[in-house]
C-alpha cells in the first residue's frame, strides 16, 4: 500500500 | 529501489560523513550552522519513530540509525566539543520563523490526523528548508570553505536524486506522495543558486564567495 511504500523511502 | 534512490541515499550520507570528518579533522566547526544541524537532528529523529513501530527492512533501519547517529554526532561536536571554534555570532537565523508555520502546516495538511503522522509531515517539511540557516550564515559572511560547499553540494544532489527517483517511481510502480514531492521540489529549488556557484567557482579551483 502506499503508506507502506513512502516509508521504505528515507 | 532505482539506482536514483541509492544513489540519492548514499550522497546524503556521504554529506553528513563529509560535515563530521571536516569538522573532526580540522578540530573547527567554523562556518557551520549550528541551526541547520540541530534542525536536521530534529527532521531524522521525528521522520524514523517508525523504527519503534515497524520493520521494513535491514537497509532501512541501518540507514536511519546512522543518519540520526551522525546527526547528534553533529550536534555535540558544534555545540559541546569544539563550542570555542563556533561562530555563533553569524549563525543568527531565526528558526522559531522556521518551526512555528512548518509545525502548523504538518497539522494542516497530513496523510492522516494521528501523532506519527503529523511528526512524519512535519519532518519532511521541516526538511525542506532546515538548510535555510547555513545558507543564511554564508550570505552573511559571504563565503564557505571549498569542504563546506561539498557538503552542501551532496546534500543538493540527494534531494535531485530523489525527485528522478518519484518520477521513475511514479512511471514503474504507480506510487506517488504529494507531501514529500511538493516539499522535496521546494528544498531542491532552495540549491539551485548554490549548485550555480558551486559548478561556477568551487569546481574551477575557486573558493565560494560571494560579491560584497
Amino acid at each position: 500500500n502506499n503508506q507502506q511504500t513512502r516509508k521504505d523511502e528515507l | 529501489m532505482n539506482i536514483f534512490r541509492l544513489f540519492g541515499d548514499l550522497s546524503h550520507l556521504a554529506a553528513i560523513i563529509i560535515l563530521l570528518l571536516k569538522i573532526w579533522k580540522s578540530r573547527s566547526c567554523a562556518g557551520i550552522s549550528g541551526k541547520s544541524q540541530i534542525l536536521f537532528a530534529i527532521v531524522f529523529t521525528t521522520r524514523y519513530l517508525d523504527l519503534l513501530t515497524s520493520f521494513i527492512s535491514l537497509y532501512n533501519t541501518s540507514m536511519k540509525m546512522i543518519y540520526i547517529g551522525c546527526s547528534y554526532a553533529t550536534v555535540y561536536l558544534i555545540y559541546a566539543k569544539f563550542r570555542a571554534t563556533y561562530d555563533g555570532n553569524h549563525d543568527s537565523f531565526r528558526v522559531e520563523f522556521l518551526i512555528v508555520p512548518v509545525g502548523g502546516l504538518a497539522v494542516l495538511i497530513n496523510h492522516d490526523f494521528s501523532l506519527l503522522e503529523i511528526l512524519w509531515t512535519f519532518s519532511i517539511y521541516l526538511e525542506s528548508v532546515a538548510i535555510l540557516p547555513q545558507l543564511f550564515m554564508i550570505s552573511k559572511t559571504g563565503e564557505a570553505e571549498t569542504i563546506t560547499t561539498h557538503y552542501l553540494f551532496c546534500q543538493g544532489l540527494y534531494r535531485a536524486l530523489y525527485l528522478i527517483n518519484w518520477i521513475w517511481r511514479f512511471y514503474f510502480e504507480g506510487f506517488f506522495d504529494m507531501i514529500a514531492i511538493v516539499a522535496g521540489v521546494v528544498q531542491t529549488i532552495l540549491y539551485c543558486d548554490f549548485f550555480y556557484l558551486y559548478v561556477t567557482k568551487v569546481l574551477k579551483g575557486k573558493k565560494l564567495s560571494l560579491p560584497a
